[in-house]
């Protein structure tokens, strides 16, 4: 038994080139460094020939598995011989038999043969389904490596493509995700996690998409990739094979998607959107002379409605009067407050400037939205300044509002060049 | 004011007293005059009542704090319960020659509005000169003076005639406010009259005269600034055309010693410009 472990050597049949002796075996076990296989060559074969080759042979092995059984010095039906061509393993290990029995009829010479080593191109030579590398494959001399397309990163098993993907909040009411790259593959060794973060009072409802397609196993729940559905603490459950798990109800403000892929498989992973939907508050009824907006056929948490009024009219919020007020869908389904009702806007008395008299138009001397005033000064040696003849209305905003002055309100100043008390006439004489 | 009748409270809403202390003459001086209200702000008199008396030629108003205002006085007694203001601006117009008194006119402002009543209310500017919708006073017309100075000619200081705003002696003045109307005398007769006279008096274009040759009604020391107002045939409205100026040497109502006005219609703009600007 003899081996060898260079990069190239000869082996010779024993006493080569003289004839070999009989009743002999010896077996050489060549090995090369990984990445390399061993060719092998024959430059001079010269054995006894028999049928099938039983009597002398050399045989070329490679872990058992049997290259080539040579014998004689021609080709015949039965018994082969190496030729001039090469015999290359298919991994760095060859093994060579040398073999001869009691007789030797004829002296034969035996046989001189090469070997060397030969870099493997591991990429050409594994089939589409043993592919060495998820994405790309690059060889050179003893061996291989991979990499990964612009986003992906190389896995530790130094084959595989993972992403990261972890991370992601979804804080929206409403959205959606899906595996990366979906409808393309989804990448393998990777563990994503998606988290959907709404407020406190809204509940998360998922809907996967139909196209859904994780690896999965005929027999065993998930063992490879799987799609892990947690809410409020708790699984939900763990997706995979070609059925959409559809709608999910999480009953959770809080959820985690989480999806885990092994190394190997190629599906095309899934999508989902996700909805939610808050406690329902009940249908509000106008106010008499207001306006609810928006008006809706239901109102659920963090809906808000805005009371108004119609013109002339403002609400009424205890002992304050107000244009408008929100109303708030809270997060246990009841309303922030009662629909305030509207009333009519009241300007109130007037401020009346001094020395100024105020005539209302209506005989109730009301002062309520629509209502009319005119200011006057008192006696004749008083005038408005600005001299208005137009009234004063009480406006919508429940003020008392004149056509030239606007909100202002004149003055009474006496005209001038007029005494309080006439001079007494003069008697003709 | 000769020869006038009391002025019932209300007829004459404009008039004010103003009560003068010059700390600059030696002894210090006291002395009122009058005034004509014009707006809630400002208060129309003559120049030489708020002259202040220095020995050399400069024009140099009052200091604010020397003037007291009294809106709708009546009895000079009763000042306390008058409406008073201090005032926070003189402006003497600035061509007053104090020599001749021409230009005598001057604009007081006070320190914060006064509130309009039945006895303070504003008179009416006339016209400015040379728009005859209201004429400068035509000779002949009669106007209206009121004031609480020198009421009877004897008890007049003929050493002070000049100057008729100067003395405020309680024995000679009127305690409760006078009226007089009196004629506007013809420009020429007004010249001639003073003319005649062994000191040289000089009658402008900014003068006029009032009065009855025969005397007997006149205006005298303590009505200076006061307003020579007439009415208005159409509005009944009265506007100040003249301010008490100055007088002949003689006893206030002398025969043919008329009185002499500032004629306010040539000052109209003059007034406006600081009244708009307020």
């Amino acid at each position: 038994l003899s081996s060898a472990s260079e990069m190239y050597g000869t082996v010779r049949s024993p006493n080569f080139p003289e004839a070999y002796p009989r009743d002999t075996e010896l077996r050489w076990n060549i090995s090369v460094p990984r990445g390399y296989h061993v060719q092998l060559y024959f430059t001079h074969f010269d054995l006894e020939p028999s049928y099938l080759c039983e009597y002398d042979f050399v045989k070329v092995e490679v872990e058992e598995v049997v290259l080539g059984l040579f014998c004689g010095r021609e080709e015949s039906d039965t018994e082969q011989v190496p030729g001039m061509g090469a015999l290359s393993s298919s991994n760095n290990l060859l093994s060579l038999l040398f073999h001869s029995d009691f007789s030797d009829q004829e002296n034969h010479a035996g046989f001189l043969a090469h070997y060397a080593a030969v870099d493997v191109d591991e990429c050409q030579e594994r089939s589409d389904e043993e592919q060495l590398c998820d994405h790309f494959c690059h060889n050179f001399i003893g061996g291989y490596y991979c990499s990964c397309r612009y986003g992906y990163l190389l896995h530790t098993d130094n084959r595989t493509c993972r992403v990261e993907c972890s991370g992601g909040v979804y804080r929206q009411r409403s959205g959606g995700f899906s595996s990366v790259d979906h409808p393309l593959p989804y990448p393998k060794s990777s563990d994503c996690s998606y988290s959907i973060q709404v407020e406190e009072g809204l509940v998360v409802e998922l809907l996967f998409n139909p196209t859904f397609d994780v690896e999965d196993h005929p027999d065993l729940p998930c063992p490879y990739d799987y799609v892990q559905v947690i809410a409020g603490g708790k699984e939900l459950g763990r997706y995979c094979g070609g059925r959409s798990p559809g709608r999910v109800v999480t009953k959770s403000h809080l959820v985690l998607v989480n999806f885990h892929t092994d190394d190997s498989g190629d599906n095309l992973g899934w999508s989902l959107t996700y909805t939610t939907t808050g406690s329902q508050c009940p249908v509000l009824l106008s106010p008499a002379n207001g306006l609810l907006n928006p008006i809706q056929s239901e109102y659920s948490f963090r809906d808000h409605v805005l009371v108004t009024c119609l013109p002339g009219y403002k609400l009424r919020k205890g002992e304050e009067y107000l244009d408008h007020y929100q109303l708030d869908c809270q997060k246990d389904g009841s309303w922030s407050s009662d629909v305030p009702q509207c009333q009519m806007v009241d300007c109130g008395n007037p401020e009346v400037p001094p020395l100024a008299r105020v005539v209302f138009g209506s005989h109730d001397n009301s002062t309520r939205f629509g209502a009319t005033m005119q200011l006057s000064c008192e006696g004749d040696a008083f005038q408005l300044q600005p001299n208005i003849t137009s009234s004063y209305n009480c406006s919508e905003g429940g003020i008392w509002t004149n056509s030239e002055l606007g909100t202002d309100l004149p003055t009474c100043i006496p005209v001038c060049g007029l005494p309080s008390r006439p001079l007494a006439q003069q008697q003709r004489r | 004011v000769v020869g006038g009748r009391a002025a019932p409270p209300g007829l004459v809403p404009w008039q004010v007293l103003l009560a003068v202390e010059d700390a600059s003459r030696v002894p210090a001086a006291r002395w009122f005059g009058a005034g004509a209200l014009l707006s809630e702000r400002w208060v129309l008199t003559a120049a030489h009542v708020l002259h202040s008396q220095r020995r050399d030629a400069s024009v140099v108003p009052l200091e604010t704090e020397h003037i007291t205002v009294f809106l709708g006085l009546h009895d000079v007694r009763d000042k306390h319960h008058s409406t008073r203001r201090s005032v926070d601006q003189v402006l003497l117009h600035p061509d007053f020659q104090p020599l001749n008194y021409n230009n005598d006119i001057a604009l007081l402002r006070l320190d914060r509005p006064v509130r309009f009543t039945g006895l303070i209310r504003p008179v009416c500017l006339p016209k400015p000169h040379g728009q005859d919708d209201w004429p400068t006073p035509l000779p002949n017309t009669l106007g209206l003076v009121a004031g609480w100075g020198i009421s009877s000619p004897s008890k007049a200081s003929s050493g002070l005639t000049f100057h008729p705003s100067l003395t405020s002696d309680p024995n000679t003045t009127s305690e409760t406010l006078q009226y007089v109307k009196l004629p506007v005398v013809e420009q020429a007769e007004c010249e001639a009259s003073y003319a005649s006279r062994s000191l040289a008096y000089n009658i402008t274009r900014n003068m006029f005269c009032a009065g009855f040759y025969e005397g007997g009604r006149d205006t005298c020391l303590g009505d200076s600034g006061g307003a020579f107002v007439m009415q208005d045939e159409g509005q009944q409205r009265w506007a100040v055309f003249g301010l008490v100026s100055w007088g002949g040497p003689e006893d206030c109502g002398s025969q043919r010693v008329y009185g002499v006005y500032t004629r306010v219609s040539n000052y109209i703009s003059w007034i406006l410009t600081h009244l708009d600007t307020d």
